[in-house]
């Protein structure tokens, strides 16, 4: 999955990929504060030739707000909703709301579902459908953050360490390796980077062909951008 | 159902072809029962047809055809039909009533005289809305003909536009020869059932004439569904939406359970009602509350409060239940005044959670006798104490009950009453009640539809969706240029509050109509009336004279209009002059809740004959 990360001001972005096995499941956002945490997994394209890289996508989120004891499953399939020992299970083919007190998720059938807490908060979890007969890719998810002004300085995860302001500064601006596009230097959290400017897509409005980000790609997984690895973010259960 | 047959003179009378097509879309059944006969004889004979269906069936066409002449039956204000056929009744003859045989059929059964070598063509159209009950639809064909038929023919087509999650087909007289003479096609959203068996196969013994066919063919299934805004059928300008999602917690329930120990309750039935009880206690889940109060004269508390079913309590209960024993008198005022009052302490102490359905399941097998022992004042005392505030679940045990009464006091405190039948299979009746009402998974159902672009919907709103229910609402679509056919639902579940909504394209519906080719095409219009009539008729039960009757007028226009046999119609089917004393039942259709009477058979002259050109009329009556 690629991962695009909005810098202001100026309004610029940064894109980095993670490749992983299908399986592997990574965690995107942890507060240990609010007790929110959000966890993906990877599912890969249903087969791949040989000596291929594996392309691979989100083909499930995990939800957990342990203060309102709340949990979410979110699939390609379903949403699925655990209050405490309870289950609520909804199709990708509904319309539907249901509101918990601070808490709310809407779903705009086949196309989205958005989870809000408060008002401070707010995710859209996008559903890509995909011929069904498609020899290769398979439906998958994106996850976007449209708010997040209620979580904790102390917020960490692949998205959520993003959610505190960090300072990064692009320069050197030079021809690149690859034809047409230009190379930079980065120089973020202490370390110099050398990023590729190149376009990402945002399928919130246009979920099909999507709308191109420009944005300064970080190599190696995002390697000294992110804190750490990415095989850091690593975790063994969705929940 | 079906039983049709010659009741005697097998061999002169043949019933050559006997058919029951059935369609069902979208729940709505209809079933066309086309029995031939031809009479062998070389004198004129008396043939029966006599069918059985389900009493929550509509009648919508009866026809026959005798010497090439049709005599179709036509529906008539009831009074109207009377006058019509006072003639007749002042002679004794009651060919062609309705009347009620078992617990859930109805026995239509009209006799014709036809001349030697002579055939008749009977043909009866009736249509059912199928009830979703404990997670499934189920459709009943009784069969019985009396004889061997040479072609016989059940044929169902089924059309479920969610798709068909599974589909079982059963028969009380199926053996291990027969079954797989039963076919059963299935391909998501359609399917096909047909039953033709040979004279060989219909015979009960080799080379013998008797029939092996006698039972209920019984088909039960259920659509596919999840947690959605369900699906919304429109045809012709009307619309049906059926909303039963699945996938939901249930809620918590806090349920007083009112039980009759009076006298009358001695033996089978207090034996009856405590192994029901048993059983029911061991399905409470811990999360639901509940409490006991058993009467007679008086009435007797378990415990002060309600309390958890948690398992110590519910073993305690069980000693209770066990230490029950019948004696007294019946008042019933008293003990379900308690029942709300324990409620209320229960609901304003904080003992119950927020979000939870409270009920009172009352079980009684009389009339009140002792304390307050006026019905209408129970009632209206019983109303005030709910004040609309929780459900009161009647269950009428035998036929010394006064059903209207409880009928009535059920349905003004947002439940429904039940009759449970003095049987072996008492125990079961009541589970099988507490099973519908045991797993609420929403309340305060609301259903909205396109504001100013529908009319005359049929009830919208719900206390509580059961799991294994469902929701019907219809209505007509008056805005000729609706673009996009929106529902909005709201409900409250376990946890939230949650909303759906369903949108269809109107151009989209058309297209999909054509494509899907439906079964027939105006019959989201007739489920709408089907429904509106039977509302109509429910409503009537408890209010005031005044808007009785304009409730009684507006569902007999709708039967009317519809040409359905209700309890407010009657159908008048002419037939060629007969003899006075035909051997017939003598048959009225009795409200639910009737003490049930034997019907009255009179015998037949050994032969009877045809007046040639003289004609009167007899008449289908369903009150």
């Amino acid at each position: 999955p690629h991962f695009l990360i909005a810098m202001r001001p100026p309004n610029d972005a940064v894109c980095f990929n993670i490749d992983e096995k299908p399986g592997v499941i990574l965690n995107l956002v942890t507060d240990p504060v609010t007790g929110f945490v959000v966890n993906g997994e990877l599912i890969g394209d249903k087969k791949t030739e040989n000596n291929k890289k594996v392309n691979t996508y989100f083909g499930k989120f995990g939800l957990v707000y342990n203060k309102m004891e709340l949990r979410m499953e979110i699939t390609t399939q379903e949403i699925k909703l655990f209050h405490g020992a309870d289950i609520t299970r909804f199709p990708w083919s509904a319309t539907a709301t249901s509101t918990h007190a601070g808490f709310a998720i809407t779903i705009n059938k086949e196309r989205n579902l958005i989870v809000t807490m408060g008002v401070d908060v707010t995710f859209v979890i996008l559903l890509h459908r995909v011929w069904k007969n498609h020899p290769l890719h398979q439906d998958f998810l994106g996850f976007y953050t449209l708010d997040n002004h209620r979580f904790s300085s102390q917020t960490l995860g692949l998205l959520g360490q993003f959610y505190h302001p960090i300072d990064a500064e692009v320069f050197n601006i030079r021809p690149g390796f690859d034809q047409g596009k230009v190379d930079a230097t980065m120089f973020v959290k202490g370390h110099k980077l050398t990023v590729t400017r190149g376009n990402q897509k945002d399928y919130r409005l246009d979920p099909k062909h999507g709308t191109d980000v420009p944005c300064w790609f970080v190599h190696n997984s995002g390697k000294g951008f992110i804190d750490g690895n990415h095989t850091d973010y690593i975790v063994s259960t969705l929940f | 159902s079906v039983d049709g047959h010659p009741t005697k003179q097998v061999k002169e009378l043949e019933i050559y072809s006997f058919k029951v097509d059935c369609k069902i879309t979208s729940r709505f059944a209809r079933n066309v029962v086309t029995s031939r006969v031809v009479n062998r004889a070389n004198e004129s004979k008396e043939a029966l047809f006599d069918v059985q269906l389900p009493k929550t069936a509509f009648i919508a066409n009866f026809s026959m055809i005798i010497d090439g002449v049709v005599y179709v039956g036509v529906v008539k204000e009831k009074e109207v039909a009377k006058q019509q056929y006072q003639q007749a009744v002042a002679r004794g003859q009651t060919a062609g009533l309705v009347k009620v045989t078992g617990r859930k059929m109805e026995k239509f059964k009209v006799s014709v005289n036809i001349a030697a070598a002579k055939k008749v063509t009977f043909e009866l159209v009736y249509e059912e809305l199928l009830k979703r009950k404990l997670g499934k639809y189920e459709m009943v064909i009784r069969v019985k003909p009396e004889q061997l038929v040479q072609h016989f023919q059940i044929d169902v087509h089924l059309f479920e536009p969610q798709g068909i999650a599974f589909l079982d087909v059963n028969a009380t007289f199926l053996t291990n020869d027969l079954m797989p003479i039963v076919k059963k096609t299935l391909t998501g959203k359609k399917a096909h059932i047909s039953f033709t068996p040979t004279l060989d196969q219909q015979s009960a013994c080799t080379s013998c004439q008797n029939t092996g066919l006698d039972g209920d063919f019984i088909m039960t299934y259920d659509v596919d569904r999840d947690l959605s805004a369900g699906n919304i059928a429109i045809v012709n300008g009307y619309f049906v939406h059926h909303f039963g999602p699945a996938n939901l917690p249930r809620v918590p329930k806090n349920v007083v359970f009112v039980i009759d120990q009076s006298g009358s309750m001695m033996f089978t039935k207090m034996f009856q009602t405590k192994e029901a009880l048993h059983k029911i206690l061991d399905d409470l889940n811990t999360e639901d509350n509940f409490a006991f109060i058993s009467f007679s004269s008086s009435f007797r508390k378990w415990k002060n409060s309600l309390i958890r079913a948690t398992t110590a309590n519910v073993v305690e209960a069980h000693k209770y239940v066990s230490e029950l024993h019948a004696g007294g008198g019946t008042n019933i005022n008293d003990p379900l005044l308690e029942a709300a009052k324990l409620l209320d302490d229960a609901h304003n102490l904080g003992q119950v959670p927020e979000r939870s359905v409270s009920m009172i399941i009352l079980l009684t097998d009389g009339d009140p006798n002792s304390g307050e022992s006026n019905p209408t004042k129970i009632q209206s005392n019983v109303k005030y104490a709910i004040n609309n505030k929780y459900n009161l679940y009647c269950l009428g045990f035998g036929y010394d009950v006064k059903y209207s009464f409880l009928e009535k006091m059920s349905i003004e405190n947002s439940g429904i009453a039940r009759r449970i039948y003095e049987d072996s299979d008492a125990a079961l009746q009541l589970q099988g009640f507490y099973n519908e009402v045991a797993n609420p998974l929403l309340l305060n159902v609301e259903l909205q539809y396109s504001q100013n672009a529908v009319s005359d919907v049929t009830r919208s709103t719900f206390k509580q969706y059961y799991d294994g229910s469902e929701i019907v609402v219809a209505g007509r679509i008056a805005d000729n240029d609706l673009d996009m056919f929106v529902a909005d639902i709201r409900a409250q579940d376990a946890n939230s509050n949650i909303t759906m909504t369903y949108e269809v394209s109107m151009s989209e519906v058309d297209n999909i109509t054509q494509q899907q080719q439906y079964i027939f095409g105006d019959f989201t219009e007739r489920m709408w009336a089907y429904l509106t009539i039977q509302q109509l008729l429910q409503q009537r039960i408890s209010v005031g004279s005044e808007e009785k009757k304009l409730l009684t007028d507006r569902a007999r226009e709708l039967a009317l209009k519809y040409n359905f046999v209700t309890p407010l119609t009657s159908m008048i089917v002419t037939k060629p002059e007969e003899q006075m004393d035909q051997g017939e039942f003598l048959a009225e259709k009795p409200v639910e809740g009737d003490r049930p009477h034997q019907a009255q058979k009179y015998h037949s002259p050994s032969h009877s004959r045809i007046s040639a050109g003289s004609y009167h009329s007899t008449s289908v009556d369903s009150d």
